[in-house]
């Protein structure tokens, strides 16, 4: 555990419990794609099903399993409890389109070609595309609400320390991944169009709205 | 460096 690791997880705690509390308050879960949302809750399932096999540490356990009961927790909210408020005109991602490759390519590139090793690697390859619906739906929106952009700072700040923290455990620990690490990348390079947005528009006050 | 056996990242 070293300080972006660290930091990382809190800030994937806090972009989960912002966009939780953002529906819950607001009652309504406009602005928000529930298919990445039903990614974010696949990512989770497939990458922490070792909970049943390995323990590792009571605070690698405990994250999980809030992990896990948060994004299921948020696809209930979006998809029952205020389904009325659900935007699914503009939540028009085919994720199809993302799952099917990702599987494949889970089967071929992996670390080893075992049950649980596959479906780790497929929520890997998942969640660095899973926030593509989001980005579509607000270039097709052309808008986001500001808590909704602050749930998107945090959510890609996680991936870009967690990137941070890889080049420590390359330095200091002689670790490296390099499933996590490329698709560390990848999900973070989406980031970036967003960040600039971010910085230049929402962290001065303005609104995050796209020249139409 | 040794590549990654057991997953303790979230």
């Amino acid at each position: 555990m070293n300080v972006f690791r660290l930091t990382g997880d809190l800030s994937h705690l806090a972009a989960i419990i912002i966009l939780l509390l953002k529906i819950w308050k607001s009652r309504s879960c406009a602005g928000i794609s529930g298919k990445s949302q039903i990614l974010f809750a696949i990512v989770f399932t497939t990458r922490y099903l070792d909970l049943l096999t390995s323990f590792i540490s009571i605070y690698n356990t405990s994250m999980k399993v809030i992990y896990i009961g948060c994004a299921y927790a948020t696809v209930y909210l979006i998809y029952m409890k205020f389904r009325a408020t659900y935007d699914g005109n503009h939540d028009s991602f085919r994720v199809e389109f993302l799952v099917v490759p990702v599987g494949g390519l889970a089967v071929l590139v992996n670390h080893d070609f075992s049950f649980l090793e596959i479906l780790w690697t497929f929520s890997i390859y998942l969640e660095s595309v899973a926030i593509l619906p989001q980005l579509f739906m607000i270039s097709k929106t052309g808008e986001a609400e500001t808590i909704t952009t602050h749930y998107l700072f945090c959510l890609g700040l996680y991936r870009a320390l967690y990137l941070l923290n890889w080049i420590w455990r390359f330095y200091f620990e002689s670790f490296f991944d390099m499933i996590a690490i490329v698709a560390g990348v990848v999900q973070t390079v989406l980031y970036c169009d967003f960040f600039y947005l971010y910085i230049t528009k929402v962290l001065k006050g303005k609104k995050l709205s796209l020249p139409a | 460096a040794d590549e990654a056996a057991a997953h303790d990242e979230l």
